[in-house]
């Protein structure tokens, strides 16, 4: 819920990795107006002819939008367009579930279905929520991060209840660690110490070439194998994998 | 409209520099559920009797909910619960307006009023951007901050034509620039390039510091006060006074 935590940078390295190392078959929802986690495979955003939102409004089937990136990974991508039907599409009956059913119809095709959400929760995310078994959690190692987390967890909460929909977390993810300082080694303890089972072992560590990679449309560890971004998606992807 | 671009910590910084440097008396409505700008200043979030939804449900009015945080600066606050007041407020007349209304009848006793955002366009921004005369935009200097950048300006248009209301931009601010990466170098070019009148000149840096200045409530200058973070800001407010 909280902005730039790295869900993008998570979602779409995750979803390569586990195709590219894994040989699964993984389809990625970018179900952000945003459009990054689109934008970070390189489909071109301002462009589409067809995405998400005709998938939300019933214009298209989902299989009709997705935009094959390579064998093993499939893309249902989003631009800011999205934006303007958040409201009209809150006032729908079955506004949670329209994801989920626009799913249902292609979800054997798939090892993994990974969503990429927007910094809030409004009925995209809840969407994605609803259509979802389990969510990952990446959780920027700062004060605002671990109070982001906390927000989260009443999210969270909510939506168990009130929509009566269990849902399981993967794992919480530290991110964005710098190890030359003590609030990120100070946030990464208490984290530990609040989810240790629920932690994953992998941190992935502040990397200028994470940052780069989305602009040469490839994951990590395409962009800079050997370094340790690449190595801490890598392990992420094992530890995933193995959950 | 980006996350983790710097909204809030910007936010809290300028409006305590404002206070702090320039004596002005200044307002800071938070209007993102998160509450991380009122958190900032050490507002006990969780613990609201009233709060930024309790004026836009016309509730309480907005002098009620103000907390004063030292002489010249007061801060309205918000938490999670007003996430869930999105829906119920997009279905109101006139809902665009609720903050401008409200804002009217006290902005007599401020020299500014800055309002921190959440990271979307949603019934909330839109409030905070039609009780506005200007916006300051910060970027965070990587593809994906360019591509947020890009995603904005859009909305702005749209909320220009849509809203016929007409919104100045105070500048766009590059924040989080690490001097030792290429990527910040040529995403500031970049900026400039575009920008050239609209850019501060003032370039916010990468600095643990400012990172951890909300942890202690205090701005980044009193955190750090000789460090490059505290700097960055203070000529920010200096830059905002003389526009
Ligand atoms: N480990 C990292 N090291 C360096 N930069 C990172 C790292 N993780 C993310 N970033 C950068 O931080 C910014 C925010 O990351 P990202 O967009 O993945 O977060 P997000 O949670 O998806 O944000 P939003 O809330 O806007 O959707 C991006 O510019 C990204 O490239
Ligand atoms: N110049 C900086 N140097 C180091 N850390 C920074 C800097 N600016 C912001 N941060 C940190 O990056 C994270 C995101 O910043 P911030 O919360 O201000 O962004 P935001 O745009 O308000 O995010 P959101 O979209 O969630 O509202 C925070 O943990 C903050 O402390
Ligand atoms: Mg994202
Ligand atoms: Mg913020």
């Amino acid at each position: 819920m909280k902005g730039g935590v790295g869900k993008t940078t998570t979602a779409y390295n995750l979803a390569a990795g586990l195709a590219d190392f894994c040989h699964q078959k993984v389809l990625l929802v970018d179900i952000d107006p945003q459009g990054n986690s689109s934008a970070s495979f390189g489909i071109p955003i301002w462009d589409l002819e067809l995405q998400i939102r005709d998938v939300l409004l019933r214009k298209a089937s989902i299989q009709d939008t997705v935009i094959s990136i390579r064998d093993n990974i499939d893309v249902v991508p989003s631009n800011i367009i999205l934006a303007e039907d958040e409201i009209p599409i809150s006032g729908l009956p079955g506004r949670e579930l329209l994801l989920r059913k626009a799913i249902a119809s292609i979800e054997d095709k798939y090892d993994y279905i990974l969503i990429d959400c927007p910094p809030n929760i409004g009925v995209f995310s809840i969407n994605a929520l609803m259509a979802s078994q389990e969510v990952l959690i990446p959780v920027d190692l700062s004060f605002l991060g671990l109070l982001g987390l906390r927000s989260i967890e009443k999210a969270l909460d909510l939506i168990r209840t009130a929509l009566d929909h269990p849902l399981k977390i993967t794992g919480v993810l530290a991110t964005r660690y710098d190890g030359r300082t003590n609030v990120s080694k100070e946030v990464l303890q208490s984290l530990k110490d609040t989810f240790s089972d629920k932690m994953f072992s992998t941190v992935i560590p502040e990397n200028v070439k994470i940052k780069e990679a989305p602009s040469f449309s490839i994951p990590v560890y395409q962009h800079d194998e050997k370094g340790v971004g690449a190595k801490a998606y890598s392990s992420l992807v094992q530890e995933v994998i193995c959950r």
